[in-house]
């Protein structure tokens, strides 16, 4: 995803 | 002269309904930017809904932004009707919705994938986990996308993989998305 500029992640996990 | 904006047109739209109850002068562009709030009432829900419903109406084609928060009161496009109302807006470019107050999740994201061909901003809250066979995964060309899952007792968490709904549809807008926002959700993509 090389065009995002805004990322909001919340409670993720991996 | 006085029709400097949006909030004058509706000052007027709202002058000529007062005036002359009979024939409602509404210009379509009112209807650009459409917010169904909690706050919202009955008789506006229902105004929106014959508006854009109305037989030759052209209003449901102006409608770029669409947000709906409301409860699961007042018009029936709350509960049911969902892919009809999508029909009636097909220029839509920003959809912002409660997904537990629509009929089945599925058939919303079909229509969505078949009518609203120049979406770009699509903001899902409460999505549920267990309606992951939806066709989402098969919407293209997003440049926003947020969801909100429904998660807490009883519901599971999202597990975010390649065959999954939401990662198919992640990869489609590989290309295109610029803003990304999830919560609560197990990343193994």
């Amino acid at each position: 995803w090389p065009h995002v500029t805004k990322l909001h992640l919340k409670n993720v996990s991996i | 002269l006085f029709v400097q904006g949006s909030r004058s047109l509706l000052a007027l739209a709202l002058t000529c309904r007062t005036l002359r109850r009979r024939d409602i002068i509404i210009p379509d562009v009112l209807f650009a930017r459409v917010t169904l709030s909690r706050r919202s009432s009955r008789a506006q829900v229902a105004s929106f809904e014959a508006s854009i419903e109305a037989e030759g109406s052209t209003a449901g084609n102006a409608v770029l932004y669409f947000k709906n928060s409301c409860g699961t009161w007042g018009s029936r496009w709350i509960g049911l009707g969902w892919s009809h109302a999508l029909q009636r807006m097909p220029n839509l470019r920003s959809l912002d919705v409660r997904l537990p107050y629509m009929e089945s999740t599925p058939h919303f994201f079909r229509q969505l994938v078949i009518g609203a061909t120049n979406l770009q901003s699509l903001t899902l809250a409460n999505y549920e986990p267990a309606c992951d066979d939806s066709p989402l995964g098969d919407l293209g060309g997003l440049r926003r996308l947020s969801i909100d899952f429904l998660g807490g007792p009883g519901h599971s968490e999202y597990f975010l993989t390649r065959d999954s709904a939401l990662g198919r549809a992640l990869l489609n807008f590989r290309d295109t998305l610029k803003e990304l926002s999830l919560d609560s959700i197990r990343w193994n993509l």
